[in-house]
């Protein structure tokens, strides 16, 4: 369902942080808002699976420990795309775009048409 | 209709009236579809019903409405974007006057083209796997994902147009099966369009004998082109039936290419 993904996109977004440096709060809160999102887009598909189950409550609390704000920025997994929540391709598509392939798969086609 | 599921399987359906294409969370598209010729139960689409549903602070819901004759380039609401006015993380635009749009909804990563050739209409979509495959089960009625139920196919139950077209018209015929084409004439004029000998161009050739309708011939071939435009895997585009580049993978499924 998906969920190991939003979990290593999290480990790779803060594997670097280092809670030395200035900035390491909003960065950390700007992953766990990432990958609350990600947990958020698979929620269905995930219904049931503990993991996912195990993932919401890891990301409430630590959103809670760390004072984190539910709405704010968020991380993208390419630190070179600008994360907008509405542009599906700058928190999902970064991923698939790596090695510059143009027809990404992760895409689905249907058509219809004649008779 | 012909129908490309999102597993690439290859279909032609009844499916006469109302029939739900894709139902997730993000989206919903519905077809009507009509007989085309007295007698015969292939039918075509004259009405198509989208509904980008609501996505938090993205858009909030549009639907938008085609039938035949009438393909507007707004949703139902009169507008042409949705978001905010800056964002426009949904928006339309119009190709051609009445006859071709496109929907590029950028918060789901989606893309919708919709196109009225001669008297019914086309659909073509591309949308992220994972949000295509979020539904609730109870929401298991969707034709791009599960193809049509058995019951609505026409063709042979592999996907096989050719078997129709061997047995409902004699290939050797000078004689039209229906008003306006033989068997000859529709290769020719589908080989114009079309020269790979793919399962459009035999879903162009079927159209042509059933219907004797040339509008199909340029339904087929801007199916091909939407695929080219659309579909992620360019090694897929093209989708041979057995016996010429490609073998049956079971029910329903076709070789590609």
């Amino acid at each position: 369902c998906r969920i190991q993904k939003c979990s290593t996109d999290f480990v790779a977004l803060t594997s670097h942080l280092n809670s030395a440096i200035d900035g390491f709060d909003s960065e950390f809160c700007k992953a766990l808002r990432a990958y609350a999102g990600c947990t958020q887009r698979t929620s269905k598909a995930c219904r049931g699976n503990l993991v996912y189950h195990s993932a919401v409550l890891g990301i409430s609390d630590l959103m809670s420990q760390r004072n984190c704000s539910k709405d704010g920025p968020t991380s993208s997994t390419n630190p070179e795309v600008t994360h907008d929540p509405c542009n599906y391709h700058s928190h999902a598509g970064a991923r698939e775009h790596r090695g510059g392939d143009l027809n990404p798969p992760g895409y689905l086609f249907c058509g219809l048409f004649g008779d | 209709p012909h129908l490309r599921t999102f597993k690439d399987h290859f279909q032609t359906c009844k499916v006469e009236g109302a029939w739900p294409l894709i139902d997730n969370n993000y989206l919903s598209v519905q077809v009507t579809n009509v007989p085309v010729v007295p007698g015969s139960s292939a039918t075509a689409t004259n009405k198509i019903t989208i509904i980008f549903k609501a996505h938090r602070e993205c858009t909030d819901q549009k639907v938008y409405q085609a039938v035949t004759d009438d393909l507007p380039a707004a949703f139902v609401d009169g507008s042409t974007s949705g978001g905010d006015g800056d964002t426009k993380s949904l928006l339309i635009l119009e190709r051609e006057s009445g006859r071709y749009v496109e929907m590029h909804a950028r918060y789901i990563g989606t893309t919708v083209f919709v196109r009225q050739l001669g008297r019914y209409l086309t659909l073509a979509i591309r949308m992220p796997e994972d949000l295509a495959m979020s539904y609730e089960e109870s929401q298991d009625l969707q034709l791009c994902v599960n193809g049509c139920p058995l019951s609505e196919r026409i063709d042979d139950g592999q996907g096989q147009v050719s078997a129709i077209l061997g047995h409902s018209v004699p290939r050797t015929s000078l004689a039209p099966a229906w008003p306006g084409y033989t068997l000859e004439a529709a290769n020719a004029q589908c080989h114009e369009k079309m020269p790979v000998k793919d399962i459009y161009f035999q879903s162009c050739v079927f159209d042509l004998l059933t219907t004797g309708d040339a509008n199909f011939t340029a339904a087929a071939h801007s199916a091909l082109e939407d695929v080219e435009a659309l579909h992620p895997r360019k090694e897929r585009w093209h989708i041979f039936p057995s016996g010429s580049q490609g073998t049956p993978h079971g029910r329903g499924h076709w070789a590609v290419s």
